[in-house]
């Protein structure tokens, strides 16, 4: 997965995702497709989560999963969530929980919790951050003020780090794929330098939703894992998605 | 025709709009309905395209254990559900029902993330 979170020199913020998902989960030599991928792009769904007739939040979804990976909550703050890998895994948390030890929470359920209930970006942030999960992940969160987005690594106890957009220094983005970005990501899975890269050239000034999708179209940002591309803007409480292939020739991930 | 490390970079433009057909389609779902009716709809109407997709995770977990893995989940992934906190049992179940699959194999798309982080 690739997740943005930009800031135009108005102050106005931008929030887009690639949703990746499938690896090693059967390649289909003759198409060059992941057999997963393929079967998750006709169930993804715009959702328009209403109470009493009036959106409390909207996100994109597989239909069947009731957790959320990507919403906005009009007015109040953006989210998506990246895979993370662990030796740690979320497994162990799953045996343990079998095993009755249930003081932990699951990814997609504390995220619906976050939506339904978060009022402001910085609860939103406080509940991602500290709350004990099942597995790890990263957080991507975009509020409504300047400087308002963050990247909160998560491991299954706690937030390892929590990177914040600073505009007034040059940090006028975050750019979060499955590594933590304190470190160098894998030569064989680099899709943050591309990005980050393509981000660059894109500049502040061009800030905007089409162009940011630009850069989630680009190789290897856009690679063959890829099911959608998601685009948010929080005073809007705008979002709209579009399924996506990588057209050969494409990297697997 | 995969295209394999070093890759070349190429930053697009001019991509959006992509095309019309690419566009997701939107639903409502309804919290003032019970749990176990919000997304019937919903479910309903991509039951076979959900079926389809966790035929495939099954095609691939049936792929060790000679469809060993299957059977745990089936016996083991439908009680968890009941562990889960509300109102999430009853959404499953209600996606259960609607599309007529298992609820272990409901259960075991909803906590897929969780098995898949290694």
């Amino acid at each position: 997965c690739t997740s943005i979170v930009a800031e135009d020199p108005s102050g106005k913020l931008f929030h887009a995702r690639n949703l990746d998902f499938g690896l090693f989960l059967g390649w289909d030599i003759k198409n060059n497709t992941w057999a997963l991928s393929e079967k998750l792009r006709p169930i993804v769904v715009n959702l328009d989560w209403q109470r009493g007739g009036k959106t409390v939040f909207k996100s994109v979804n597989f239909a069947g999963y009731v957790g959320l990976l990507t919403a906005v909550k009009p007015q109040t703050f953006t989210y998506s969530m990246n895979e993370r890998f662990s030796a740690d895994g979320g497994y162990i948390g799953l045996i343990e929980w079998i095993l009755g030890q249930r003081d932990g929470s699951w990814m997609g359920f504390l995220t619906r919790e976050v939506l339904e209930n978060a009022t402001s970006f910085t609860e939103a942030e406080t509940m991602l951050a500290n709350r004990t999960m099942l597995a790890p992940a990263y957080f991507i969160l975009g509020g409504t003020k300047s400087g308002e987005g963050a990247i909160i690594t998560r491991s299954r106890e706690r937030a390892l780090d929590i990177k914040r957009l600073d505009p007034a220094n040059g940090r006028w983005f975050l750019l979060q794929t499955n590594y933590d970005n304190w470190e160098n990501p894998p030569f064989i899975d680099d899709r943050r330098t591309p990005g980050d890269n393509c981000m660059a050239n894109m500049t502040t000034a061009n800030t905007d939703l089409p162009h940011i999708f630009d850069v989630l179209s680009s190789k290897p940002v856009l690679n063959k894992l890829t099911t959608y591309t998601a685009l948010m803007q929080v005073d809007e409480g705008h979002i709209e998605s579009y399924i996506q292939e990588c057209p050969d020739p494409c990297i697997p991930w | 025709q995969a295209q394999v490390p070093p890759f070349t970079e190429k930053c697009e433009h001019g991509m959006y709009p992509p095309k019309a057909e690419s566009k997701v389609a939107s639903y409502v779902i309804n919290l003032d309905l019970p749990p176990a009716e919000r997304w019937t709809s919903l479910a309903k109407e991509k039951a076979p395209q959900i079926r389809d997709m966790i035929a495939e995770i099954k095609a691939f977990a049936g792929a060790f254990g000679n469809g060993s893995i299957i059977a745990l989940v089936d016996k083991y992934l439908a009680p968890l559900a009941d562990t889960l906190p509300y109102p999430f049992a009853d959404e499953l179940k209600g996606i259960a029902k609607a599309t007529d699959i298992p609820l272990g194999e409901v259960v075991l798309f909803n906590v897929f993330y969780e098995f898949f982080t290694v």
